[in-house]
């Protein structure tokens, strides 16, 4: 553990406790893309599926429970309680184009042939585009409430110090993990154009609009 | 070294 890893790791539970703020004091989940928020249950159960068998730390072991059952929480929300409220006609990126293609790299692209090494493959690969049909939906809109833009920019520094994280571990540890830092590269250069717009507008004070 | 298998990271 590092300060980057933790600092990134608290951002991220940041990012959590402010959609499930944004839903529960505007009881609404408009401008939160329920495909979005199913990919990420999907990466946390493919990811953690090793709680049941590799023991890491009680931080890693309670963070992982907290990922999947907030994640889980997070589409009961969306699905049941707050349904009215979401749109699908404009949540409306085909996930296929995602899973699909994070299947086949995880089969092509793995440390190891093994069932549950290619389940970790596969959400590493599967996380880096998940905010995909979240930034596409943001897109179609033009704007957001400044609420989500702040759930985003947590989301996208707990990627971004990720970063840090693995050049100070290649320095001291002798660490590196390439399929990681392959697609965490990947997954943080999707958020440079949020965050230029989030710097740029709503630091400032302004609404979170795109140029028309 | 590589970090196969290790899988510290959340």
């Amino acid at each position: 553990m590092n300060l980057f890893r933790l600092l990134g790791d608290l951002s991220h539970l940041a990012s959590i406790f402010i959609l499930i703020h944004k839903i529960q004091t505007t009881r609404s989940c408009r401008g939160i893309s329920f495909q979005t928020q199913a990919l990420y249950v999907t990466v946390f159960v493919a990811r953690y599926i090793d709680l049941f068998f590799r023991w890491i730390s009680l931080y890693n072991f309670f963070m992982k429970i907290f990922f999947i059952a907030s994640s889980v929480y997070i589409l009961y929300l969306m699905k049941y309680r707050y349904r009215p409220t979401h749109d699908p006609s404009i949540d409306t990126f085909k996930v296929e184009y995602l899973v699909g293609p994070a299947v086949v790299l995880s089969l092509i692209f793995n440390y190891k042939f093994e069932f549950t090494e290619i389940l970790w493959t596969f959400s590493i690969y599967l996380e880096a585009v998940a905010i995909l049909p979240q930034l596409f939906m943001l897109q179609r809109t033009g704007e957001a409430e400044t609420i989500t833009t702040h759930y985003l920019a947590a989301l996208g520094a707990y990627r971004a110090l990720y970063i840090p994280n693995w050049i100070y571990r290649y320095f001291t540890e002798d660490v590196v993990d390439p399929i990681a830092i392959v697609a965490g590269l990947v997954q943080t250069g999707l958020y440079l154009d949020f965050f230029y717009v989030y710097f740029t507008k709503v630091l400032q004070g302004q609404k979170f609009e795109l140029p028309a | 070294h590589v970090v196969e298998e290790t899988h510290d990271e959340l």
